[in-house]
């Protein structure tokens, strides 16, 4: 096998044609014939970018077949290949940029209600999915659908705060479509207080440190125009602190004020 | 007079970035 040099050309027709047919066991026999060995940097290349080739000529089946063996979670793989849903190829394209494109609604639709989509990738052209639709009612479509996974996740997001549950928080934070739709220096719209203020007045200083490590700004300020740090009583942090309560806002002061010289820091040299 | 936002409402208002309001499409972007 090492003497025969794989074709990549006629590996990528030999894929279009079996995903075009519409038999998820005729793709699966070509993969585990010919795909082989299933290391080589050729078979490797053309393998990766089987969904972008199947949005654009398979079935809808064939669609949720691949999705479902070879998109999970848990990372667990069939015949040995795992798929990423936001592979990007070469023009930075994810098969959900090149369905808006081609206008396959029932399949945009389809990749957007799986967890591990991410529909703020930009591609090369620095476009999201939504930006190369040509088809106004998929847009909607796709806008629709994203309000409502940020007003999910943003529930979420809150709750989890509420619980104080720093788990939850991390994996939230964790997704790279969370990161880009969700904001943690947001102002509550009835108390004016971003959560750094809101923790600072609870005088919870884990998750103060929490938040500052994790894009909390010390230099937002709230509604009244306060900073997270002028609601720390005035103390002096050369003081032995004489109670508990003293002794926490002597923590607090500290915190902020270390997070504001160090982004002050970043700020300049970037 | 404040408004009272239902819980939500007001998660999404927190902590939603404003670019993930919906983009304002017109035909002529579709083309």
């Amino acid at each position: 096998l090492s003497s025969v040099v794989i074709s990549k050309p006629l590996l990528k027709l030999k894929l279009l044609d079996a995903l075009r047919q519409g038999s998820f066991a005729n793709l699966k026999d070509l993969l585990q014939k010919q795909f082989q060995p299933l290391d080589d940097p050729n078979v490797q290349q053309v393998l990766h970018l089987m969904l972008h080739y199947a949005v654009q000529v398979a079935p809808m089946a064939v669609i949720k077949d691949i999705v479902h063996h070879w998109i999970t979670a848990t990372g667990a793989t069939f015949l040995n290949i795992h798929l990423d849903l936001n592979e990007q190829d070469s023009n930075g394209n994810t098969p959900l940029h090149i369905a808006a494109y081609q206008s396959r609604g029932d399949i945009v639709a389809f990749l957007l209600d799986q967890a591990t989509i991410n529909d703020c990738v930009l591609n090369h052209s620095h476009l999201q999915a939504i930006e190369m639709c040509k088809n106004l009612n998929i847009a909607q479509m796709m806008q629709v659908k994203r309000s409502t996974y940020v007003a999910e996740t943003a529930q979420e997001f809150r709750t989890a705060f509420n619980n104080r549950d720093f788990g939850h928080l991390e994996s939230i934070l964790s997704s790279p479509r969370n990161a880009e739709l969700l904001d943690i220096n947001g102002m509550d719209p009835e108390t004016g207080d971003t959560v750094l203020h809101e923790f600072v007045k609870k005088r919870d200083v884990i998750m103060c440190r929490w938040l500052l490590e994790h894009g909390a700004d010390p230099f937002k300020r709230d509604r009244k125009g306060k900073l997270p740090i002028e609601l720390v009583r005035k103390v002096n942090e050369n003081d032995t602190a004489t109670n508990t309560k003293i002794a926490i806002d002597i923590e607090l002061k500290k915190l902020l004020e270390r997070a504001t010289r160090e982004q002050s820091v970043i700020d300049v040299t970037n | 007079r404040q408004k009272h936002y239902n819980d939500g409402e007001r998660a999404v208002l927190q902590f939603g970035k404003n670019r993930s309001e919906p983009i304002i499409l017109s035909y002529k972007d579709m083309n």
